[in-house]
């Protein structure tokens, strides 16, 4: 099993069109390494991003620079995972 | 081995082969109104099954509802499981899905992209595509929503493979694709199709890959109003709707869009909840939560094509 320890999920809003290139972007920069769980969309719709533990610094100093507000969705996948696993196992127990 | 379906967890995720358990003891507890039907195998040669509720008749008029086309989104799968257990509780009892159970079929393909499903409980979690590999390709999988006929290879999806929206290489090129074209061509009857995906609470209709509106976009647009209302009633979470390039974004070769230039005037795509936090990792705690309110948006649907025969 892959282990997501410290991967986190950011929600972005983009205010316009531009800001969404500039998440658009960020698939180029860091090829199969941000997962975008909801797509940029338009502007009305938030953006989620699974971000690597290795590329988050990256990530947010990018964002930042680029004045995208963003929140933390998810704080560390690999805690939700690891709930879902044992949940599963008690179901079945 | 789940030995009955009473044992069996409606509020749990279950692997593949406690699933394919289920199916198989379902359809025995079930046989007078349920049955199962091989379509065809994955690539990596998994069989894929659906169930087909039936009250008698030949070829009648059908419901195709499909979850799992995406592997991580698995509230969709336990929606599907849910849904069918609903079914088989409430024929007989609910007059509106006893009517519709007169004069239609309803099929369920509960796990529409097996291999992709089994790898995000043995490798990958967050998997979502499929697992077929082609020689000179060194990125795994295809985006099974990406890879029908209408509109393939446009804008909203991608030709790189390694892409997580990459459309493989020609229309059909995968076998979990494939074998619902060849099931629901073959068939010739299907009035209906929803395909169920999470998440981000949407319920879209065709076109994805065009911005321009379907011939019935009025009555699409006033079905799904009707439908996300009465998902509203049940447990109060919200949805958008509306036609998927103008709510959500352009996305080509969907099966939706297929399906609805196939001749389904009904096409529905469902985007589940997550309630905002957990997105592909919604908790079981609120399996049956959205099953139910997804069930009385999936009956609005199916109460309408009933009604309106085409």
């Amino acid at each position: 099993q892959m282990n997501f320890t410290g991967d986190q999920v950011l929600r972005v809003l983009a205010k316009d069109e531009k800001q969404l290139s500039l998440l658009r972007d960020l698939e180029g920069l860091k090829p199969q390494k941000v997962d975008f769980w909801r797509g940029p969309a338009r502007p009305s719709l938030p953006v989620d991003m699974r971000v690597p533990f290795s590329e988050l610094n990256d990530v947010k100093a990018y964002l930042e620079a680029h004045g995208l507000a963003y929140s933390i969705m998810i704080k560390d996948i690999q805690v939700l995972l690891n709930e879902e696993r044992e949940a599963m196992a008690k179901s079945r127990r | 081995r789940e030995r009955s379906t009473n044992s069996f967890s409606y509020s749990s995720y279950h692997t593949l082969e406690e699933i394919y358990s289920w199916i198989d003891n379902f359809v025995t507890e079930h046989s007078d109104i349920v049955s199962k039907i091989h379509i065809g195998n994955s690539f990596e040669n998994r069989s894929i099954f659906v169930l087909k509720f039936s009250t008698g008749g030949f070829q009648r008029p059908a419901v195709w509802i499909d979850t799992g086309i995406h592997s991580r989104e698995w509230i969709t799968h336990a929606t599907g499981i849910w849904i069918a257990k609903k079914i088989v509780s409430v024929h007989g009892k609910d007059l509106i899905l006893t009517d519709i159970l007169k004069a239609m079929d309803i099929f369920i393909e509960i796990v529409t992209n097996p291999d992709g499903f089994a790898f995000t409980h043995s490798m990958n979690r967050l998997w979502r595509k499929n697992k077929s590999s082609r020689p000179g390709i060194f990125c795994i999988g295809v985006d099974l929503n990406r890879n029908w006929k209408s509109g393939f290879g446009g804008n909203g999806s991608n030709k790189n493979p390694c892409s997580e929206t990459y459309h493989g290489p020609w229309p059909q090129s995968e076998p979990e694709v494939a074998a619902i074209v060849k099931f629901i061509t073959h068939h010739g009857n299907f009035k209906v199709l929803i395909s169920i995906h999470s998440y981000s609470q949407m319920l879209m209709y065709p076109y994805g890959h065009s911005l321009d509106p379907v011939s019935n976009y009025e009555e699409l647009y006033d079905l799904a109003k009707d439908a996300v209302k009465a998902l509203y009633e049940v447990h109060g979470i919200k949805y958008i709707f509306g036609s998927i390039s103008t709510t959500l974004y352009v996305a080509s070769g969907i099966t939706v869009d297929w399906a609805y230039d196939t001749g389904i005037k009904y096409a529905f795509s469902f985007e589940l909840r997550d309630t905002g936090h957990y997105g592909f990792l919604l908790p079981a705690s609120q399996i049956i939560p959205t099953a139910q309110e997804t069930w009385m948006a999936i009956r609005t649907i199916m109460e309408h094509a009933l009604n309106h025969p085409y």
